[in-house]
């Protein structure tokens, strides 16, 4: 009965707080796991490369310098380098001889807010404090940071992802086995003033939708508003692969041209889907947000894993 | 039992393949616009550096850049003339020196051994080897004992050190 | 430690770290 699931629902949110603050995000990490680091004197566009090499989005920064963690270099400092260089296209030169070290300098030229000082965490601290400190910052990733025993200096043990911190409640906890509630119930997820594209807007329209709203993503629909693709906050270290500006140009339809083949593909659902279900899903996939989509695919709204995170800890 | 069904799915529009196969028969100049090569070519990792000089040469290179680098050495004994014990001072400037004052060791010290491979097929091993303090006093290893808290080690300094001898040894090679 | 060769002039040198009961692969990418 609908009073059932409602009630299974509430035991099922309570059982998997109990296991974030059960857990460490140590034990999140596999036996064993590699991190990759850039020292803040390399070249950002060196960095980009090895970040597409390793097919990873993001890595800790260090600073030999100082013998410190130096935050994290994310799609963001991506997104401020494009956006400065369309603010100045004179500077080209300036750009491409950018360090990791002078990104702090793009982001307040370009005049987002500066990423507040990357908020970290213990690794023996519990998993719940982790996911609290996320949702605060509104990052989607916490480096754990220990200091080393003799010399106290840092050590960036990992950094913890909410896909990953999501995909270990999955794969832990049997209780995501009775939120059966369907969506429409958890008012949960962003479903009004969506910002959306179409195939034709010039990529750099929907970047500058990614800065002013402060989203990872921008739907790409056609004119019944059905959704069609997605361009991502990842999709810009295609953009500028190589350093080559010259793509700023191109319409998102054309941008998304660049994106890898083994690209998995947009997850959508429904209103009637169970966090359940999505749970399998992340268990399954490698899942960064679902649209929510009407029986004919029109788009009516997007879930992120933030969304999900927080609902989990304070609905 | 009771498993709902589920709605999720994948947009196959947003599939590369499919997304490329519309924009192409729209626009069939667009075929030029190239995925980004999934085939990375896989890094390859060797252990310490490798070398074809003669070994004493190899031991000689090793100690300019060590000099170079205002690192200090042991004098090597007779039976491991191919090992040698390195001191080097790390002493980043400290922005946020630890904030009680602790002492921090700043001696590191490394061995670097030279194998051989195979005839004119030469290795060099780095080896981290602990802290020192400059004045000798003894590092006080505030490591709780038990297996479970021991090896909370930084590796970056270790690396760090490292990088600069193999760029002391590349440039002067 | 585990080196690379150096390509644009970028060198990337590793080593294996046990952390607690968990194996970590450091890698640290730093220019020439």
């Amino acid at each position: 009965s609908p009073e059932q699931i409602r009630r299974d629902q509430r035991i099922g949110l309570e059982a998997i707080r109990e296991f974030l603050q059960s857990k460490t995000s140590f034990d999140v990490l596999p036996v064993s796991y590699r991190v990759i680091v850039f020292e803040t004197s390399l070249l950002v566009k060196r960095a980009l490369n090895i970040l597409l090499q390793n097919s990873i989005v993001s890595a800790p920064l260090w600073n030999s310098k100082t013998s410190r963690f130096a935050g994290l270099l994310t799609s963001n400092d991506f997104i401020n380098v494009i956006q400065y260089y369309s603010q100045n296209p004179d500077q080209f030169q300036f750009i491409d001889n950018l360090t990791l070290n002078g990104l702090r300098d793009v982001e307040k030229a370009v005049g987002t807010t500066t990423s507040l000082e990357t908020v970290s965490i213990h690794p023996f601290k519990p998993l719940y404090d982790a996911c609290v400190k996320m949702i605060q910052s509104s990052a989607r990733r916490i480096p754990l940071i220990d200091e080393d025993e003799d010399t106290h200096r840092e050590i960036v043990v990992s950094v913890l992802t909410e896909y990953r911190i999501l995909k270990f409640v999955s794969m832990n906890c049997k209780e995501t086995k009775i939120l059966l509630q369907p969506l429409h119930e958890l008012n949960i997820g962003t479903m009004t003033n969506i910002s959306a594209a179409k195939l034709e807007t010039p990529v750099m329209e929907v970047i500058d939708l990614m800065i002013q709203k402060s989203i990872s993503s921008v739907p790409i629909v056609d004119d019944q508003d059905k959704l069609i693709n997605v361009y991502e906050a990842v999709d810009v270290l295609t953009l500028i692969k190589g350093g080559l500006y010259t793509d700023l140009t191109l319409s998102v339809g054309e941008a998304l041209l660049k994106r890898s083949d083994d690209f998995e593909g947009v997850y959508t659902c429904t209103l009637n889907d169970s966090l359940f279900a999505i749970s399998e899903t992340i268990r399954k996939a490698r899942v960064h947000r679902l649209f929510i989509v009407d029986d004919e695919g029109k788009l009516l709204g997007v879930l992120t894993l933030s969304d999900i995170l927080k609902y989990i800890l304070f609905s | 039992g009771y498993a709902p069904q589920s709605n999720i799915a994948v947009l196959p529009s947003s599939l590369p393949q499919i997304h490329r196969a519309y924009m192409v028969q729209m626009h069939p100049e667009l075929a030029s616009i190239q995925p980004i090569t999934t085939k990375k070519s896989k890094t390859r990792w060797h252990f310490g550096i490798r070398s074809r000089s003669y070994p004493l040469d190899v031991m000689g290179e090793i100690y300019r850049a060590l000099r170079n680098l205002n690192a200090e050495w042991q004098r090597p004994s007779e039976e491991e003339l191919w090992t040698i014990k390195v001191r080097w001072k790390y002493s980043p400037n400290d922005i946020g020196v630890d904030s009680t004052q602790k002492k921090i060791p700043d001696m590191m010290k490394l061995q670097i051994q030279l194998f051989q491979l195979e005839p004119n097929n030469y290795l060099v091993d780095f080896k981290f080897d602990g802290w020192d303090n400059a004045d000798g006093s003894e590092v006080e290893n505030v490591g709780i004992p038990d297996d479970d808290a021991v090896s909370s080690f930084s590796a970056y300094p270790f690396l760090h050190l490292c990088t600069r001898l193999i760029m002391e040894l590349a440039v002067n090679s | 430690l585990a080196t690379t060769s150096i390509k644009h002039n970028t060198l990337a040198v590793a080593c294996v770290v046990r952390y607690k009961r968990k194996y970590v692969t450091q890698i640290l990418y730093a220019p020439l």
